[in-house]
């Protein structure tokens, strides 16, 4: 279905929950719920949004029902921790390629996944300080690289 | 139409909060 322009600030991690469908359907579970409770705060008066929030409902439940078995999902505190690990092990991974001068598609794309994938943990309550700072730099590092790049500069 | 318009409106609205504390409350 497609998303209604009132939704777009959720639009990237939607696709985030897609690209990890299969590779880790707890990433995917938990960026689908943040976009659930973002885009009831966005829209959910407009009857295009409402409608596609009911669908992201449905999906969510059927996904909690697959799931019931994985403790991530049953368990706050395990999925707080399985997000928080997953988010920062894309940033780390980035940092080291930026650091290591290796500027590609792929890191910045992990910098901006890893940034995503900080919001996704408000989930769970407020953002530590260092999450806070993480997500600033790694969603700063993201665009500067990729704007290096698309103009030919060498990132600093 | 519109009271019955925006009744169904707040009342889908309301269910989808309630699905969202379900959802929620399990975990």
């Amino acid at each position: 279905m497609a998303l209604p322009a009132q939704l777009r600030p959720i639009q990237h991690h939607l696709r985030t929950a897609q690209e990890h469908e299969a590779r880790d359907p707890v990433v995917a579970y938990y960026c689908r719920l943040y976009a659930m409770q973002s885009g009831m705060k966005l829209d959910s008066k407009t009857p295009e949004c409402r409608k596609f929030l009911i669908k992201l409902m449905d999906q969510l439940e059927s996904m909690k029902k697959e799931m019931s078995d994985h403790d991530s999902i049953t368990q706050e505190v395990v999925g707080n921790a399985h997000i928080e690990n997953y988010a920062l092990k894309m940033f780390i991974y980035a940092d080291n390629e930026d650091r290591g001068g290796r500027f590609h598609k792929n890191m910045i794309k992990s910098f901006y996944t890893s940034s995503l994938l900080l919001d996704v943990l408000c989930v769970f309550g407020e953002l530590s300080e260092e999450n806070i700072q993480h997500r600033k730099y790694a969603r700063w590092k993201a665009t500067y690289i990729h704007n290096c790049l698309k103009s030919g500069e060498t990132p600093q | 139409t519109g009271s019955v318009g925006t009744s169904v409106a707040s009342a889908e609205q309301d269910e989808l909060s309630n699905r969202l504390a379900k959802l929620r409350d399990q975990m």
